[in-house]
């Protein structure tokens, strides 16, 4: 029987052991494990490459441990600013968002301008007026505050930086504001 | 940012992507995540990508594209494609990170060049991983 396979990720960084403690890390890997059954399921069942990878990302946008949807980290004005692709190998077709704010859950969006909009890549207002035209759920600004990533984002400003997902908050771990975002 | 790759009983790939950005961004920046072909790509004859990291970096080396390219054009492996990129391409011009693949057959790679990176992986031959460090 042919094989089925699939991988997830949920960030990279300089993750320093010390900021790790045990329960979080439990936490962390309770949380990869749930989403890779979800999606690990339904390809079990004979399920769809393209539907497995949007309903295990949904689970990990969902959790708030991960930088995307409910755990987005916070832009320099304090709102939440989300991105999202998905794309089908069989049909090389695609979806992506930019820039959205307010969409519980981008990844859907991505998917749903992939097979319901002859476009590929919409963003800001635009995205979010097509979300709504399609019934895509959205969520007050509020639904995304979590302590964690507002200490981070006053860690970041007090540096005059950025970070990555997952990168320490220590002085000095900031990327400075040059270039590169 | 989180991201996923599969490959079905029918042979389809395909590759998803999610991020909220990078903590204190400004004027609508945007990263790799949602640029077909350097966060996420996926293509039958090749592979499925998924990528994480600095993303102005990704951006610039059209990283997750340019897997597919070594393994379409130059008949790499996805693993040999994946180091490639990520262990030498990327490291070279400074770009933090990592990408989950699996190709047509269904083998899997995570590759990162940073100190960690949260990720899983299990298929039907009993391969199950779950890890964060190296």
């Amino acid at each position: 029987m042919p094989g089925y396979a699939l991988a997830l990720h949920g960030g990279a960084g300089t993750i320093l052991r010390e900021e790790m403690n045990e329960e979080l890390e439990k936490a962390y890997l309770h949380a990869l494990e749930e989403a890779l059954n979800v999606g690990y399921a339904i390809l079990e069942r004979g399920g769809s490459a393209i539907d497995a990878v949007t309903q295990c990302c949904v689970v990990l946008e969902d959790n708030v441990l991960f930088n995307a949807g409910k755990g987005s980290v916070f832009t320099n004005s304090g709102t939440h600013e989300m991105d999202a692709c998905i794309m089908d190998g069989n049909s090389l077709r695609a979806g992506a968002v930019t820039c959205v704010h307010g969409i519980r859950n981008p990844i859907l969006l991505a998917a749903e301008i992939m097979q319901h909009s002859e476009h590929v890549f919409l963003s800001g207002k635009g995205a979010v007026d097509f979300a709504l035209s399609r019934g895509i759920a959205t969520v007050p600004e509020d639904y995304f505050f979590t302590q964690f990533r507002y200490d981070q984002w006053m860690s970041a400003r007090d540096q005059q930086g950025t970070f990555l997902d997952h990168n320490s908050q220590a002085k000095g771990n900031a990327i400075p504001n040059k270039k590169f975002g | 940012t989180v991201g996923v790759v599969a490959r079905d009983i029918s042979g389809n790939i395909a590759a998803s992507t999610s991020t909220g950005g990078m903590t204190n961004k400004n004027y609508n920046r945007i990263g790799d995540t949602p640029v077909i072909g350097s966060g996420t790509y996926a293509n039958n004859k090749t592979c499925a990508i998924s990528c994480t990291g600095h993303g102005e970096i990704f951006l610039l080396a059209v990283a997750a594209y340019d897997v597919s390219c070594l393994m379409e054009y130059r008949d790499y492996s996805l693993q040999q494609a994946m180091d490639l990129v990520v262990n030498t391409k990327l490291v070279q011009m400074k770009g933090e990170g990592g990408m989950i693949g699996v190709d047509a057959d269904g083998n899997i790679s995570m590759q990162f060049n940073s100190l960690g990176m949260y990720r899983a992986a299990r298929n039907n031959e009993g391969y199950h991983e779950v890890a964060i460090y190296k």
